[in-house]
């Protein structure tokens, strides 16, 4: 009928596409189809957990790909958080006067 | 409080740093903030090393995380920091590779920390200089764009493990609330990441602005290249 004959418009992409282009925009290969495989398997929990962020959210943030989506969240952590809990935060101002202003 | 400021306009910003592979974030926020403030107050760009602050700390392996106040802390017993052009980022450390050069290209008088209260670190931002914060990074890794807003629930403001660079704050209209037939302004402020350009905005981010989100208002930081009382005023560009 004529309704059949319209044009669905364009499919969304499947995770595997979305990969894919992942891989092309952050220059990413693999060292075995073993390692895709993995590297495939964390891609498609971090848009999962993107998308858990997009319902927290109460603002107007966007989640989703970033250049980390293929690590796990232990490989991130050990990049780029810090460990360190802070021992003793400094309560007291050191300062240092200079004789001369503008010399160290 | 103006109503908006962005320091980003007057060009006293470096352009984005990339920890690579180093947990050097707390270097990289101080760096810049010295920078900014540098620019700021003698109107003159400078680049300062952060590999110099990871070499030369007092705590060992920076590359496994720190604090900014332990950069500022080396900035004072180094006498200043050299340019990153002379000692360059290596995303490692070597504490044996710890040169305390002469030749030195900023230096700081002191750092202080502020009140953790949003208003008044809206107030300094606004008429002193960009300043560092640690934040709970929880929601950066999926981060693209956008104004991120949380409740304690969602993004423990307790857990901040994640040091950058505050450099304005702003309104913008809620999306949701104009959904809703409500619209609303979302203050936010606007953020310096050290992940490389092409992570979020460009690579700066946005959070909301007066719910203490994420743990913002906890160690609120910077340094002072000048003393207090020969301070000259300056105004962040709207």
């Amino acid at each position: 009928g004529f309704l059949g004959a319209q044009d669905p418009g364009p499919r969304p992409l499947e995770l595997k596409e979305v990969f894919a282009l992942f891989q092309i925009q952050y220059n990413r290969s693999y060292s075995s189809p073993a390692e895709h495989a993995r590297r495939l398997d964390i891609f498609a929990h971090n848009l999962a957990q993107a998308q858990r962020l997009q319902e927290e959210d109460l603002g107007t943030a966007e989640f989703g790909v970033t250049p980390f989506s293929d690590l796990t969240d232990e490989e991130f952590s050990q990049v780029y958080k810090q460990p360190k809990v802070p021992g003793e935060v400094p309560r007291m101002v050191r300062k240092v006067r200079s004789l001369k202003q503008g010399k160290p | 409080v103006p109503p908006t400021c962005d320091w980003r306009k007057a060009r006293i910003i470096s352009p984005i740093r990339n920890q690579k592979n180093c947990s050097c974030c707390w270097a990289m926020a101080a760096a810049d903030n010295i920078e900014a403030q540098w620019g700021i107050r003698y109107n003159q760009s400078v680049k300062v090393s952060v590999q110099e602050l990871l070499d030369c700390g007092r705590c060992g392996d920076g590359c496994k995380g720190g604090w900014v106040w332990d950069a500022f802390i080396t900035v004072l017993n180094n006498s200043g920091l050299a340019s990153e052009k002379d000692y360059p980022y290596q995303s490692n450390v070597d504490p044996q590779r710890c040169r305390v050069k002469r030749n030195k290209v900023a230096w700081i008088q002191d750092f202080i920390m502020l009140q953790d209260n949003e208003q008044i670190i809206a107030q300094y931002l606004a008429s002193h200089g960009p300043i560092t914060v640690t934040i709970n990074m929880k929601p950066l890794k999926q981060y693209r764009k956008g104004v991120f807003e949380a409740t304690p629930a969602t993004c423990d403001p307790w857990l901040v493990d994640h040091s950058v660079l505050l450099v304005g704050f702003g309104s913008s209209k809620s999306v949701k609330g104009m959904r809703a037939g409500t619209a609303s302004s979302k203050p936010y402020w606007i953020l310096k990441n050290s992940w490389g350009a092409k992570w979020g905005e460009k690579g700066y981010f946005r959070l909301h602005r007066g719910s203490n989100t994420c743990g913002i208002a906890k160690y609120p930081l910077t340094a002072r290249v000048e003393l207090p009382d020969q301070r000259h005023p300056v105004h962040c560009p709207p």
